[in-house]
């Protein structure tokens, strides 16, 4: 089995509001491949939270869309999940 | 991954097995090592015990790397025995606990979700086991725990990250657990769990807001700690009960453990707090090692000086 990559995904911070944007990020959990980094899963989201997520390359711009469209305050932590991956390694070998 | 194993850097599973052999050879008089059980996959479930060999003292248990892709729990674990191992002797506090107290130190836990984060897929959280009736892979065992194991139902499927098994204890990996602490029960006075990321110290409960009866030691206890943590390098961490602090969870080991009887639990999120997340660079795996040492040592210590 070929290792996962993970050229271009993204991990989202969003910092919700209310209740309604919590409802926001649960319903586009139901319907994209999103993995929960905080909370660790998408039941744990309320009001007033700030969620972690990541997405994949091809979901990015339909993910941004809704958060843009709903006015959601969120940055984005990692632009390229596999560059990060890579560079995790920065202490040479001994 | 060629390379030996180093304190600086991630290491596989191959090169921690091969490190637990070294640091048994390097110290007989202070390490041994005690296989536990195995995993889903046959692995091996190891735990270096630190200290002399009088089983009646006060002990300590920690475990780390119980989600496959918190990278940087390993590394404590590691990081604490070898620190424990070269600073007895010369630094008076660790001499003073490990004449005193024991450490059972579980380096990683889910052995074969961290094989697999390392192998297929950076991102794996849960352990390799094969659920039924489903493709999905994996339970996470820190839900797997019988500690209000079924009081939430999004942890009942399978292809979840946080699904909590068919049954309490049904992964092997959390059998060999708990069967160990509750063997060692009269010595264990303090269950530590490790994990990443947020920089949080907590306490019981998740799966309830009841208060435990003395939660008021044990919010004193997670104060100090994290205050001692930032002397190293000023990390600010927040602590609390882990439902107040983040929020409901069941099943976990921090919960089982205190029911158990074991008054003094607690889990670290370590380093970082989201700009790198679960992929905390190798340069900054000393620096969070050095500050949580400090973190360890004043609990320990407290445990000495505070209870029978």
């Amino acid at each position: 089995i070929t290792p996962a990559r993970f050229d271009r995904e993204k991990v989202f911070r969003v910092k919700l509001q209310d209740e309604k944007q919590a409802n926001i990020i649960k319903d586009l959990a139901k319907t994209n491949e999103l993995d929960f980094w905080y909370p660790d899963d998408p039941h744990h989201i309320t009001a007033n939270m700030t969620v972690d997520f990541r997405v994949s390359e091809k979901e990015t711009q339909s993910i941004q869309s809704a958060l843009d469209q709903n006015e959601m305050h969120y940055e984005i932590l990692i632009h390229d999940l596999q560059e990060e991956v890579e560079k995790q390694f920065d202490v040479k070998e001994d | 991954v060629p390379g030996r194993h180093s304190y600086r850097k991630y290491n596989n599973w191959e090169r921690i097995v091969a490190w637990t052999e070294k640091m048994v050879n390097k110290h007989p008089e202070m390490v041994s090592r005690i296989q536990i059980g195995s995993t889903v996959e046959d692995n091996p479930l190891y735990v270096l015990k630190i200290g002399k060999e009088n089983e009646r003292r006060k002990a300590i248990f920690m475990d780390c790397g119980i989600h496959a892709r918190e990278w940087v729990s390993p590394a404590f674990c590691q990081w604490f025995v070898y620190q424990a191992t070269k600073t007895y002797g010369r630094n008076k506090i660790m001499t003073k606990l490990l004449d005193r107290m024991n450490f059972y130190v579980l380096p990683v836990f889910n052995v074969d979700g961290y094989i697999w984060s390392w192998t297929q897929n950076r991102m794996w959280r849960k352990n390799r086991s094969k659920n039924r009736n489903s493709n999905c892979i994996g339970t996470d065992l820190n839900r797997n725990f019988n500690a209000s194991w079924d009081s939430f139902p999004d942890t009942n499927n399978p292809c979840w990250e946080t699904y909590r098994g068919p049954a309490p204890e049904s992964e092997k990996e959390t059998k060999a657990v708990t069967d160990f602490i509750r063997s060692h029960l009269k010595s264990i006075k303090v269950y530590i769990t490790f994990h990443s990321y947020s920089q949080m110290l907590l306490f019981p409960y998740g799966y309830t807001s009841k208060l435990p009866p003395n939660h008021e030691d044990l919010a004193k206890m997670a104060k100090i700690g994290t205050e001692a943590l930032s002397t190293r390098y000023e990390t600010r961490y927040i602590y609390g009960s882990i439902q107040s602090t983040i929020y409901p969870t069941s099943g976990s080991s921090l919960d089982w453990a205190y029911d158990l009887g074991i008054e003094h639990t607690f889990a670290f999120e370590l380093r970082d707090k989201g700009k790198f997340g679960f992929l905390l660079p190798e340069s900054r795996i000393k620096s969070t090692c050095k500050e949580t040492m400090l973190a360890v040592k004043f609990i320990a210590k407290y445990i000495l000086r505070h209870t029978s």
